[in-house]
């Protein structure tokens, strides 16, 4: 009875009592899609030494493979509306997002808030957004090229040549541009960016997507300066959007998910120009 | 064409690599930001300019003017700073008209959210219609940012359907006196 669900007649998002998102229900399918933020811990290197370089500007190198946890459970607020149903979460003094479906869309929106990153500690952190859902897809994700085609990305693999990688997050990490996206015979899940990202499918079902970092070392790559951007005295915060999008599968030959992806992509990459104009001597006939 | 061309190089510079990565040093990104700045606002006298041609029924590339010419002029801004749900003109003013400009070949519909101080607003289209409105408060961890300096608690949101493409459509907002409440969150929050 404590769920909590918002959504319209083509998507619906149900809550779990801790406050984090749990399943996705669509027309044709309902989904575990569990979604939580998470950060790797910079690592520090000896710049002398190609191998051993600390994370910075240039490179994505995470001391470990382990991520942390931000939250055990979020704070929540659910507002819904005629047009609009929403979820705030909070989930610690630097984190945020509110959760929202539109009445006529068919995709869900993220739009997380992430700053300023704590560095009293002392520690370098790159905090990512992870969705995990049941979709079997055996280490097989795609993640686009500017936007055009989608190139077909397997962990711990390349396609010409045997690999072994000896780090094994940052190795599986790939630009992206616009999307990424996983599938299983039934179901496709995909996830768009407002801006182009790190990503990766570190795990069968699961997508992830750096969406800030704060690090205390250059990587000795030429910059010469730690990635530790400051504003008023401050880290930065940054606020952005995913579009999550959940339907059948190409591999069910129905190209209705792929559309959608498409038309929202173009929607939100190419957003109308807002132009704001003060009517304070112009009564509304008069602008008529 | 100046401002044009100031924007058109601009963007030639912010296609070195370190530009589009983000490997650049700080006091550069500072620049590349103030440069952008620059072309944006350079480039919004020319939005300016084409969009009062436009509404007064005068056609820009010949410059025959329609019969239903009028003189009104309108200032028609950008917000750098709704990505942080701020607006000075929308926050501000009691009446105020959102113009929407759709870069799409197709015709499309955006939920449309403007930032504003209080809860009475209504939206009318251009053929005298009142559009469905909702009204949401802005989450406090965003209100809450140091440096935003802004009156706005609230978003107005409503559906702008029907957006031609290529082509824009304007929305008259203002205030009344009608009382809204405030909105309230489920009682079954966590």
């Amino acid at each position: 009875s404590s769920f909590v669900s918002i959504g319209n007649e083509k998507i619906r998002l149900t809550f779990d009592t801790n406050g984090f998102l749990s399943a996705i229900t669509t027309k044709e399918m309902t989904r575990i899609v569990n979604q939580e933020f998470l950060y790797y811990e910079g690592a520090i290197g000896n710049n002398r030494e190609f191998r051993n370089r600390s994370s910075g500007a240039y490179i994505f190198r995470p001391k470990t493979d382990n991520v942390k946890l931000v939250t055990t459970g979020p704070k929540i607020k659910v507002y819904r509306g005629n047009l609009v149903e929403e979820v705030h979460q909070i989930f610690n003094e630097w984190i945020s997002q509110v959760v929202r479906v539109y009445r006529k869309h068919g995709y869900a929106e993220f739009e997380w808030m992430v700053g300023p990153i704590p560095i009293d500690d002392g520690v370098g952190k790159e905090i990512i957004t992870r969705f995990n859902s049941d979709i079997q897809s055996e280490g097989i994700f795609y993640t686009d090229s500017n936007g055009r085609e989608m190139l077909k990305r397997l962990r711990d693999h390349r396609d010409t040549w045997r690999v072994k990688l000896l780090e094994h997050t940052a190795g599986n990490y790939y630009p992206i541009t616009t999307k990424i996206a996983l599938e299983d015979e039934n179901a496709r899940l995909a996830i768009l960016t407002d801006r182009a990202q790190g990503g990766s499918s570190m795990g069968d079902g699961s997508l992830e997507l750096m969406i800030h970092r704060r690090l205390l070392h250059d990587d000795a790559f030429g910059v010469d300066e730690s990635l530790n951007e400051t504003a008023f005295g401050q880290g930065l915060v940054a606020r952005g959007t995913h579009y999550l999008i959940l339907g059948n599968s190409q591999l069910d030959q129905s190209p209705t998910t792929q559309l959608l992806e498409r038309f929202t992509q173009l929607e939100k990459l190419l957003p109308t120009w807002k132009f704001f104009s003060d009517a304070t001597n112009s009564s509304y006939d008069d602008w008529r | 064409l100046p401002h044009l061309s100031f924007f058109r190089e601009t963007m030639g510079i912010m296609q070195h690599h370190d530009a589009v990565t983000g490997t650049e040093k700080q006091k550069v990104a500072y620049d590349y930001a103030r440069r952008l700045n620059v072309a944006l606002r350079a480039c919004g006298s020319n939005t300016k300019d084409i969009l009062n041609h436009l509404t007064s029924g005068e056609t820009p590339q010949t410059g025959i003017p329609d019969t239903k010419k009028h003189d009104y002029k309108f200032e028609f801004k950008t917000c750098d700073l709704l990505n942080i749900s701020s607006c000075l003109i929308s926050e501000t003013s009691d009446r105020f008209i959102l113009t929407l400009y759709n870069p799409l070949a197709h015709s499309t519909f955006e939920y449309v959210r403007v930032p504003v101080s209080t809860l009475d607003y209504i939206v009318k289209d251009y053929r005298d219609v009142t559009l469905e409105t909702e009204i949401l408060p802005i989450p406090e961890t965003i209100q809450n940012i140091t440096f935003r300096n802004s009156r706005a608690k609230y978003e107005l949101i409503f559906l702008a359907s029907e957006l031609p493409p290529f082509g824009y459509k304007s929305y008259y907002i203002m205030k009344t006196n009608k009382h809204r409440l405030e909105p309230i969150p489920d009682a079954d929050n966590l």
